[in-house]
């Protein structure tokens, strides 16, 4: 996540998905922002907080296998460029949609529960809690 | 961006090397790349998952379901959807010699690269620009390979017993006299294998209580002979010797972590030359910082013994350095003489204490003597001790077409890293796609290439590695240069945006 | 080529290169049709 021009690439891939869902014509603005948010939230959950170990062999006879990609990042030190570059998105994407749905009930209590179960697994304190 | 240090009194030549950044498009355009081979690479798990599709790897069957998994699915993850797709351009089979040109055996595959099938024909006079035979010594003609026959008649190929027991020849004892003069110094041992000489014998070099300081781009054989020394290990930066100095200052000033007592000894793991990088080590600097810290400097020359310096005594040579500054020189004989296995070389005492402690010399049978004559008669020539100058011109040979092909590429406009006098030419390819492509494409135009991608390289710097040999004779390597060339206009390869001025 | 080359899809087999050119054409339709609708 240190290489050069991923976050660029992550952007602009969040940014697709959205014109993408801003172009399905049946969608309202404040559900393609919904949808937005929860996707990219969802998606993140999966490939940084569930999937563990790594798609090849490493030789590090097996140390990353029981870990997630978050917990492997930066060798498990915190506070790094890319741990807070990826906290701060989602909290970013979750201000944007919440405006954009007009501080609707319904949208916040769906916005906001995605946001949480992104940012809770990116607490130090739950770094390897199962 | 150039490195041009010729720091003074360090460096005896110039020292440039280059590693271009990748282009920021083509870097996100890699990722994409790869994030929809991993999409339809889940789409295919799936699909095998619910026995849509059939599945051709290996897997558990039902009864073992329950008990530890042998396969570990996900790490196979890459290899099942990406390198299967490409890896017709890998593990070639050749029928010839890998030497200059050679003959491939031609195979094709119904699967999509599951299984292969050999076609029966085979695909002539391929240039060879992907085996490492810096010297062109891998050849099945010539003094090297009567000798080697000779020996094979007299004595046979086994060897049933080690160096400890009855695996201790005269022939041994005399290749081991030849290789520490080649290099300089007092004394040397050989083993039967590349890899084992170095993670058997640094084991027996380090333990518990002393400190490893190791490039991160070492190569798995110093890995794992550090990991199997049970020392502390700490890793620095390719080649940056701040980074270098920084963990020697830390390792003298805080000592030994919690107990803070000075490390028994600290020794400095590095290559000669990098052969995925086609960097060079700094050796004269690495050489001030150990006299500065008092530490212990050993140096894997598995590449650079007889491919570097005007006599091919390896990085040493080639920075005009004194052999007894570097306490363990290590090479292989794989690369440049033709043949395979391995030496440790430097004072006598270390040596003696390796032939009695290290676990080749008591476990492994020692060297087959046909392969001990191969590299007596290479080494010999390249010495000049056989009355020609064939083995000097060949040196001579390879350092021209190194620095020709280098300037050619960078000319054409591709991206090449490393030393501009380092006989691997890393070329970059990046997108996963242009892998595969690069490699058919060449050998389609009769080019033997490796490519080489992620996980064995950064994801953003895939790229092909070329060798140059002196064997290739300047038709042959302007013939490559055109066909790489052609080929970097079809794929769209020439990315580097520093053009060179003709 | 280029293009499969870019995309990655020239590793890929024909079927899978059909649904990935399947969706992507699909996207780039219905981006064109929203933002003429839009503008």
């Amino acid at each position: 996540m240190n290489s050069r021009g991923i976050w660029l690439a992550y952007l602009l891939l969040t940014t697709a998905l959205h014109v993408v869902l801003l172009s399905i014509p049946f969608l309202s603005v404040p559900v393609v922002w919904t949808l937005t948010n929860v996707i990219h939230n969802l998606a993140m959950y999966l490939f940084l907080h569930t999937v563990k170990g790594t798609p090849f062999e490493t030789p590090d006879q097996g140390k990353a296998r029981l870990l997630t990609h978050w917990e492997q990042m930066d060798y498990g030190i915190q506070f790094t460029a890319s741990r807070k570059f990826l906290t701060i998105l989602p909290i970013v994407l979750y201000i944007l949609a919440s405006f954009y749905t007009k501080y609707d009930t319904t949208h916040f209590v769906v916005n906001t529960g995605s946001l949480l179960s992104v940012l809770l697994p990116k607490l130090p304190q739950f770094h390897g809690v199962r | 961006v150039y490195h041009a240090a010729c720091n003074g009194a360090l460096y005896s030549r110039p020292f440039i090397e280059s590693f271009e950044e990748t282009p920021m498009l083509v870097a996100v355009l890699t990722y994409m790349g790869y994030g929809i081979l991993t999409i339809f690479g889940y789409l295919r798990d799936f699909m095998r998952e619910w026995k849509i599709e059939k599945c051709h790897i290996a897997r558990e069957r039902e009864e073992q379901k329950d008990f530890v998994p042998l396969y570990q699915d996900f790490e196979n993850f890459y290899t099942r959807n990406l390198y299967m797709r490409i890896r017709d351009s890998w593990n070639r089979p050749i029928c010839s010699a890998p030497g200059a040109t050679f003959d491939l055996v031609e195979r094709s595959s119904n699967d999509y690269n599951w299984t292969f099938e050999y076609t029966g024909r085979v695909v002539k006079d391929v240039i060879n620009l992907g085996s490492y035979n810096y010297l062109g010594f891998a050849e099945n003609t010539g003094a090297c390979a009567t000798a080697a026959g000779e020996v094979t008649v007299k004595f046979g190929v086994g060897m049933a017993s080690t160096r400890q027991e009855m695996g201790n020849l005269d022939r041994h004892e005399e290749l081991e006299k030849l290789v520490a003069s080649f290099l300089g110094v007092e004394s040397a041992m050989a083993f039967g294998m590349g890899f084992a000489t170095n993670s058997m014998n640094i084991p027996a070099l380090a333990g518990k209580g002393c400190l490893i300081l190791s490039d991160e781009l070492n190569h798995a054989s110093l890995v794992l002979g550090a990991r199997l020394s049970t020392s502390t290990i700490r890793v620095f930066k390719h080649n940056n010797m701040q980074s270098l100095e920084k963990l020697l200052r830390d390792a003298i000033v805080h000592g030994q972590p919690r107990t803070h007592q000075p490390w028994k000894k600290i020794l400095i793991l590095v290559e000669g030359i990098y052969s995925m990088e086609g960097s060079i080590i700094r050796l004269p600097e690495v050489i001030a910082l150990k006299k500065k810290y008092k530490a212990y400097l050993y140096l894997d020359e598995a590449h650079s013994i007889g491919a570097l310096g005007p006599y091919g005594r390896g990085v040493v040579d080639y920075f005009g350095l004194d052999p007894k500054d570097v306490d363990v020189m290590m090479g292989t004989f794989t690369k440049s003489f033709g043949a395979a296995g391995g030496y440790i070389a430097g004072r006598k005492d270390l040596i003696d204490h390796l032939r009695t402690h290290s676990h080749s010399a008591i476990y492994a049978t020692s060297m087959s003597l046909p392969v001990v004559e191969q590299i007596i008669t290479s080494m010999k020539c390249i010495m000049g001790k056989d009355g020609t100058t064939i083995g000097r011109s060949r040196i001579q040979r390879l350092a021209e077409n190194t620095v020709y092909f280098r300037r050619r590429l960078r000319e054409m406009g591709f991206i090449i890293y490393g030393n501009n006098d380092s006989p691997v030419v890393p070329m970059m390819l990046y997108m996963p796609a242009k892998i595969g492509a690069f490699g058919r494409e060449m050998l389609k135009r009769n080019i033997g290439v490796v490519v080489v991608g992620f996980p064995a390289t950064p994801i953003i710097e895939s790229r092909a590695r070329f060798c140059i040999s002196a064997a290739h004779t300047k038709e042959m390597l302007d013939r490559a240069l055109d066909v790489i060339s052609e080929v970097g206009d079809l794929l769209q390869l020439k990315y580097s945006q520093h053009k060179v001025l003709l | 080529y280029q293009y499969l080359l870019i995309t990655g899809i020239y590793v890929l087999e024909p079927w899978e290169q059909s649904i990935f050119n399947t969706l992507l054409f699909t996207m780039v339709a219905m981006v064109i049709y929203t933002s003429y609708v839009f503008v």
